[in-house]
């Protein structure tokens, strides 16, 4: 049974994408056969993991439609045990689409669940809204790991999307838990940044990871050259740190 | 007549609001009789303005849903001539409940349209996404500017969004035209930031304005004031960049 993690936040712009790829490739490195479903329309995670936006015919609204197997849907990285199910704009119609749909949370689960049981971990790719996509893999994952920018607008919304996940846990599924806060693109010399910092960790205390994700301009260059962190420059400070989230994270889901 | 201006972009975390928010700042302070909507479920424009969480009860989902009037919604802000329509989570609703409205992109401009009257310009801060939300915005609207990050999945997500403004002017919106890219967070040190700008100017060609807005950390702590860049550090870098878009922008509005 894989261990299925959510990474989700409705802010946009805090770097989910970049935690779902370069935690993705850190795990594989550990032997952790791993998956990242893209389920954001914009498809960055697909583009970062060096998925042409021509290559992505088999996608993850093909599967929900049902005209396709998961398993035909996904696909091998450069990084050995990390494996993508793309996504592209198509997807912004399975949006309204499920609207109307029977059990219309439960989409993901029900299509992917199967497939997902070749893997040690599940990492969704969630886009910045709290619409019926990212609600589809917050009812079937196990865990959810949160992304914050140490900014004000991003804290604003950290409080809504926890009793978001309060609502999911008493509605559609009970055994959804926050894995944790993951602090990133931090500047320590930043006074704003050190006040979110301590915010926080007086709020969740104990479910913020002690590595936090230091602004470091490697990583928004790694995706240019379709490559996770650590293939792009691994002596960087942004692998290092996503290398150390991976070890925090492989000990708290007991990977 | 005001002019209806959308700021929108699906990439989240490009500036969206923080440019709604002090471009409209600007334009007030010109005299212009200005009016922001914040159409985002995050309510950050509203925030920004200083509306607290617990005063939005006439917000812009109780407009679209005909519980409120528009001009009952509008308040003052602490800048002369600048107006918010504020908007909460509530909004996130109105995305489904408008999957089966008559002329569901057409919400927007058939309950915000005589309240608007009032004003010379009016700015409707964006979710990041294309969804029903967004596409109301644009159909409403004379002339759209797209926030753009210097960064690589901003610049891919430019060429679907440009897509989808010409399938709105061919659909909904005859009048809709591309005010213009402005782009934002920009560090002139940054090699990936320069290569995006030439790439934009090239293929945009003269549709990007001239000026930049800068990284520049006081215009994210300004909102955590409430206030606009100009209340709160009216000399910074941000404070001129926007003072100097808005120039920009005024004459090619002809406001
Ligand atoms: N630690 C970091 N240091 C520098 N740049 C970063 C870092 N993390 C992410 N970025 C860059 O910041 C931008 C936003 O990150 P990313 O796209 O991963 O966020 P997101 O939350 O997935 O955005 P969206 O809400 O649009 O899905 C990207 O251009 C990315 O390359
Ligand atoms: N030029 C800038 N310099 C420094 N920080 C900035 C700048 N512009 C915006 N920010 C900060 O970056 C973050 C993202 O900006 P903002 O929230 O305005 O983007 P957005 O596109 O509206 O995001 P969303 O997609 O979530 O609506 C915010 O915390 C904001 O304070
Ligand atoms: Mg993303
Ligand atoms: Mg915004």
């Amino acid at each position: 049974e894989p261990v299925i993690l959510a990474i989700a936040n409705q802010k946009g712009g805090v770097g989910k994408t970049t935690t779902a790829v370069n935690l993705g490739a850190a795990l594989a490195r550990k032997g952790k056969k791993t998956l990242i479903i893209d389920s954001d329309p914009q498809g960055n995670a697909s583009t970062g993991l060096g998925i042409a936006a021509d290559e992505r015919e088999a996608n993850l609204y093909a599967v929900l439609a049902g005209t396709t197997e998961a398993s035909a849907a996904i696909r091998p990285t450069s990084q050995a045990d990390l494996y993508i199910l793309p996504a592209n704009q198509d997807l912004a119609a399975m949006e309204i689409e499920l609207v109307d749909a029977e059990a219309r949370q439960f989409s993901f689960r029900d299509r992917l669940k199967d497939a997902a049981q070749d893997f040690d971990v599940v990492l969704i790719d969630c886009p910045p809204a709290l619409g019926l996509l990212t609600l589809n893999g917050l009812a079937w994952a196990d865990r959810v790991l949160v992304p914050l920018q140490a900014e004000f607008f991003a804290l604003e919304g950290l409080a809504f999307l926890l009793r978001t996940l309060d609502r999911v846990k008493r509605g559609s599924n009970a055994s959804l838990q926050l894995l944790g806060v993951v602090l990133t693109m931090y500047d320590g010399r930043n006074r704003l940044a050190q006040q979110v910092e301590s915010d926080v960790r007086t709020h969740l205390r104990g479910r913020v990871f002690k590595t936090k994700i230091p602004r470091n301009v490697r990583l928004s260059e790694a995706p240019s050259h379709a490559q996770p962190i650590f293939d792009y420059d691994e002596r960087s400070s942004g692998a290092l740190a996503y290398a150390a989230l991976s070890d925090e994270i492989a000990t708290s889901l007991g990977l």
